[in-house]
């Protein structure tokens, strides 16, 4: 009977002076929201596989995190979506990477976990599997956001600006290897 | 990207994690967060574990299974265990972000080595915990 649920939103360098206690309300609220979603399933009974997969919409379906609808932009302006689910009784997995058009990709995950013989999915491939699972696709700009856009402007600036002032291949390469280690955190 | 790990009354375990992956990536780069092992790992024997951060780090120190191993074949707890591996002499050459874990019976670690983690937790009859910094 010792059930319990944890949940995480990211983590990394947040700044405090533009954290707002009226932004750190809003993120508070829908941590909040999801552990106790997760929670309730597991009061009630429920599976830990359900209870994970409940929290982990909520925070897919809100545009506060690099997830779901808040993901981050690739450079070239898109969304990449990526996203994996493990059940520790049956040590089953599955998983899907590069995905475009999926509102909620642990769905998907958790498909290619229960109803294929695989473990991982990836672009192309995993959509049309959502297909024939009845997953509807979403365009793409539906992960779209201003606040992720922006940040994709600032990133695309700091790149550029390093390609302009490496003058060989091999300076570019040191050069960007350093400045996208800032960006690996999404 | 976001993250969950429980353990129900059954007393069976699940992780699950899903990303957007990194600002203005490219070549179609794939982080930690879809491999199972790195971003992902739960297994009854000894924890469930999602990871968040730098995932060239994650992927090639399997961190997730790592800490789940430490718990298995060296008996440590969950707190110890991730403590060793996100603090731990591997990721400290830059492998920068944090873990959540759940083990069989209940107990809930939150280990990060960067200045905030947006996290919660909830046990069986407690309120939830919620915490960034």
């Amino acid at each position: 009977n010792n059930f319990a649920i944890a949940i995480h939103g990211g983590a990394g360098t947040i700044d405090k002076k533009k954290f707002t206690p009226e932004k750190e309300a809003l993120y508070r609220q829908k941590l909040t929201e999801a552990t106790n979603a997760g929670y309730d399933i597991l009061h009630r009974g429920g599976s830990s596989l359900d209870a994970i997969n409940a929290a982990v919409n909520i925070l897919e379906n809100s545009p506060l995190f690099n997830a779901g609808k808040g993901a981050v932009y690739t450079y070239d302006g898109a969304h990449e979506l990526d996203a994996s689910i493990m059940d520790g009784k049956t040590k089953q997995a599955g998983a899907v990477s590069g995905i475009r058009h999926i509102e909620n990709p642990i769905n998907l995950a958790r498909l290619v976990m229960t109803e294929s013989v695989h473990v991982m999915l990836s672009g192309q491939g995993a959509e049309e599997f959502a297909l024939e699972q009845g997953i509807p696709l979403v365009a793409n700009n539906h992960f779209d956001t201003q606040s992720r856009y922006k940040a994709l402007q600032r990133a695309k600036k700091k790149i550029q600006a390093i390609e302009q002032k490496s003058s060989t291949p091999g300076e570019y390469q040191a050069n960007y290897i350093h400045l996208d280690d800032k960006y690996k955190m999404g | 990207t976001v993250g969950a790990v429980a353990v129900d009354r059954a007393g069976n375990i699940a992780a699950a994690t899903s990303t957007g992956g990194m600002t203005a990536k490219r070549y179609g780069r794939i982080g930690d967060s879809p491999i199972i092992g790195a971003g992902t790992w739960a297994d009854n024997q000894s924890c469930a574990v999602s990871a968040t951060g730098h995932g060239e780090y994650f992927i090639r120190y399997n961190v997730a299974s790592d800490i789940c191993a430490r718990v298995l074949y060296q008996g440590k707890d969950i707190k110890q265990a991730s403590e060793e591996v996100i603090f731990g002499p591997m990721l400290a050459s830059g492998g920068t972000g944090g873990v959540i874990v759940v083990d069989p019976k209940g107990n809930v670690a939150l280990t990060f080595n960067t200045k905030g983690m947006y996290r919660g937790y909830r046990k069986a009859g407690e309120p939830a915990n919620v915490a960034i910094f």
